[in-house]
């Protein structure tokens, strides 16, 4: 569960 | 080559022929193929098969490497079989053959019908031959268990598969997977219990950011309400404030798989949707 957490928010530091 | 050509017996010549190695050279080939014309073989085939049998041509000299298996019957009924001559000068082939032949061998009973009608006069007590061999003169290769050459016990051929040794082999494997299956359950059970708090904290950490992160960079006002009125930000909010909180679904008669999800701290009631367990297999 926290890592598709933890790729969502990479996804939205990415996508900044 | 010359005391090949003046030998009479063929089991002898092709023996000869074997012990001098594989059939590479010009000579060997030539009595062989003399051997398998009159035998009306088809021609040698330079196969995968045929390979692996004169590499390994050699290991039929130096030890016991072929097998005896269980008669059967020939379609050539006219052939005569010559059993290997007694001598001191024997191979290890004739030797192996005379010592392993059966005392009492019963013939096919196909061939026993056809000894009472036509060869009744001709057939003399087995007894006569107490090493095991028929009188030449009626007996015919058809009723002979044939000593083939061509199964190795070398690793290196390939063998028909025991159904025996195969269920065997299955009931081993089916047990073992069984064990490890239960292994992974256990495993699982051990890491879901003990890491189901980290993982809360985890989540309350990661929500936090998140919530962070969109405050600061939000282009305009207008994208930060609407991001903020959403559902995921919502779910966001509820974790990291911790009104939301994970817990373990032992499973029911309806969801029967084990799963974790997020219920609300207060009335235990589960967050969002409604889990339906799917089952997972093939249509």
């Amino acid at each position: 569960m926290s890592q598709r957490l933890q790729s969502i928010k990479d996804h939205l530091v990415e996508s900044a | 080559m010359n005391s090949n050509r003046c030998q009479t017996n063929e089991v002898n010549k092709f023996i000869s022929s074997t012990e001098k190695g594989p059939f590479t050279g010009r000579d060997n080939t030539l009595s062989f193929n003399k051997i398998g014309s009159r035998l009306n073989s088809p021609p040698i085939l330079k196969d995968k098969i045929e390979l692996k049998f004169l590499q390994h041509s050699e290991d039929l000299n130096q030890s016991r490497s072929y097998v005896n298996i269980r008669p059967r019957t020939l379609e050539d009924q006219s052939y005569k079989f010559e059993a290997p001559n007694l001598n001191d000068n024997e191979t290890s082939w004739a030797k192996d053959f005379r010592y392993n032949f059966p005392k009492n061998v019963e013939p096919p009973i196909e061939n026993q019908i056809a000894n009472l009608n036509i060869n009744n006069g001709l057939r003399t007590s087995q007894t006569d031959f107490p090493l095991g061999f028929y009188s030449q003169k009626n007996f015919n290769i058809a009723s002979f268990p044939v000593v083939d050459h061509q199964i190795f016990k070398t690793t290196g051929l390939e063998h028909p598969i025991n159904s025996h040794i195969d269920s065997l082999i299955n009931a081993e494997f089916s047990e073992l997977e069984a064990s490890s299956l239960e292994e992974d359950v256990h495993t699982e059970e051990e890491n879901s219990g003990t890491s189901l708090e980290d993982e809360e904290t985890a989540m309350k950490g990661l929500a936090s950011d998140i919530i962070e992160f969109c405050d600061n960079n939000s282009a305009n006002k207008d994208v930060k309400e609407r991001l903020n009125s959403s559902k995921f930000m919502g779910l966001m909010g509820s974790i990291s404030d911790g009104s939301i909180v994970l817990k373990k679904d032992n499973g029911t008669e309806r969801n029967l798989q084990k799963h974790v999800g997020f219920c609300f701290q207060n009335s235990g009631n589960w967050a969002g949707l409604e889990f339906h367990d799917v089952e997972d297999r093939i249509a």
